[in-house]
């Protein structure tokens, strides 16, 4: 552990909670991509198998287990308990086009043969791309509320961090995982548009982020 | 200590 692994995971921990709370107190899922959260949430499922046959430390498990509630919960809020404010018109991103290649590239490339490595490779893969469905969806409505900008600022700051973190082991510990840091990478580039985007509108005090 | 494929991250 160290402070850009434990930053990172604070991000991503803040990230999540600041779009629970966000549905929770306004009522409201508009201009969220259930889709993009449902990946995210069969993320979180086949990456933690691994909570039934190893145990890592206090801390892994407790953040694995916070991580699957609060995204299992998430789903909850947006199609059951908040179904109405689902904007399932703007939400057309073809998830199957991310599942297709992610199923078969977890396959092909694994570091064992067996169901939990290529389940946690899916989940390695998935969570790279698990985030296109919400730029997609903003890209289509043109514009984005401060708070969901906020939370992707924060997801794509522990992506961001992630990195640091692996610079950082790869020199201390000699540490190299190769599918997590490639995808790692692939993931974070994804953010740099829209982080952009955000430096240079929502942190200048607009209400909403608009697309140029 | 860790596995040897980063399954200590999150």
């Amino acid at each position: 552990m160290n402070v850009f692994r434990l930053a990172g995971d604070v991000s991503h921990l803040v990230a999540i909670i600041i779009l629970l709370v966000k549905i929770w107190r306004s009522k409201s899922c508009a201009g969220i991509s259930g889709k993009s959260q449902v990946l995210f949430a069969l993320v979180f499922t086949t990456r933690y198998l691994d909570l039934f046959t190893v145990f890592i430390s206090a801390y892994n498990t407790i953040m694995k287990v916070v991580f699957l509630a609060m995204s299992y919960a998430t789903v909850y809020l947006i199609y059951m308990r908040f179904r109405n404010m689902y904007d399932s018109e703007n939400d057309t991103f073809r998830v199957e086009f991310l599942l297709v290649p992610v199923i078969g590239l977890s396959f092909l490339e694994n570091y064992a043969f067996t169901p939990l490595e290529i389940l946690w490779t899916f989940s390695i893969f998935l969570e790279a791309v698990a985030i296109m469905p919400q730029l997609f969806m903003i890209t289509k409505t043109g514009e984005a509320e401060s708070i969901t900008t906020h939370y992707l600022f924060f997801l794509g700051l522990y992506r961001a961090l992630y990195i640091a973190n692996w610079v950082w082991r790869y020199h201390t510990e000699e540490f190299f995982d190769q599918i997590a840091v490639v995808s790692g990478v692939v993931q974070t580039i994804f953010y740099c548009d829209f982080f952009y985007l955000y430096v240079t509108r929502v942190l200048r005090g607009k209400a909403k982020m608009i697309l140029p | 200590s860790d596995s040897p494929n980063g399954k200590d991250e999150l």
